[in-house]
């Protein structure tokens, strides 16, 4: 999982 | 990636997509709020600033090229465009958009993941783009009638956060060390934003009537 504040959101 | 945040993101391109058909097919932006898309633009632009520093995947890095690029496409349309600009109601597009910059902002000095530039741009873009679309719903109160495809466009776009919504929902079942509070509690304000267009909607779509919002 992406690190916390990783945004792989758009 | 989960079956909401997939949806939401296609229900978000959707309406970009009615968006630009409406312009290119009719010429015309009646009804459409510059300052929102010109809000958007901003919004694509301060979020997107690591689109060449973390590769994610192909379809997060096209995705975010696409929501970029028709952004100032749409916002260079209103502008330019002979046809397209005439028909910009800039008597009711009034509303005072600068001041959901400074405050979005603001809080996004106060209240972000890290205090780094780029998250605080980012958490900036999460805030603005909660509260980017009131001058285009001031603008509709203000022009009375809605046509089909700018009533449609302003439905996705409001559809796509509330998807999000399951999205960050089911992302804390699967992870409950997931949490974007942030995001989140934006995410709901935007979509409440929405709540009284949504409704008219409906009542729209349930007497087969025209889009009316009270003025």
């Amino acid at each position: 999982l992406p690190e916390e504040n990783d945004h792989d959101e758009l | 990636m989960n079956i909401f945040r997939f949806l939401g993101d296609m229900t978000h391109l959707i309406s970009i997509l009615i968006l630009l058909l409406k312009i290119y097919a009719t010429k015309s932006c009646s009804g459409i709020s510059l300052k929102t898309q010109e809000l958007y633009a901003l919004v694509f632009l301060t979020r997107y600033l690591d689109l060449f520093t973390d590769f994610i995947s192909v379809y997060n890095t096209v995705m975010k090229l696409v929501f970029i690029a028709s952004s100032l496409a749409i916002v260079w349309c209103m502008r330019n465009h002979p046809l397209v600009r005439r028909s910009y109601d800039k008597q009711l597009d009034t509303f005072r958009h600068y001041f959901l910059l400074l405050a979005s902002f603001l809080l996004a000095l106060l209240l972000h993941e890290k205090f780094a530039f780029q998250e605080v741009l980012w958490a900036f873009s999460i805030y603005l783009e909660a509260v980017a679309i009131l001058p285009q719903l001031v603008l509709l109160q203000r022009s009375g009638n809605v046509d089909n495809l700018t009533g449609q466009y302003v439905f996705f776009l409001g559809a796509y956060r509330a998807l999000y919504i399951f999205n960050w929902i089911y992302r804390y079942f699967i992870d409950p060390h997931f949490t974007r509070w942030i995001a989140c509690v934006s995410g709901l304000v935007q979509t409440a934003l929405y709540a009284d267009f949504f409704y008219y909607y409906f009542i729209s779509w349930k007497n087969n009537a025209k889009l009316q919002l009270p003025a």
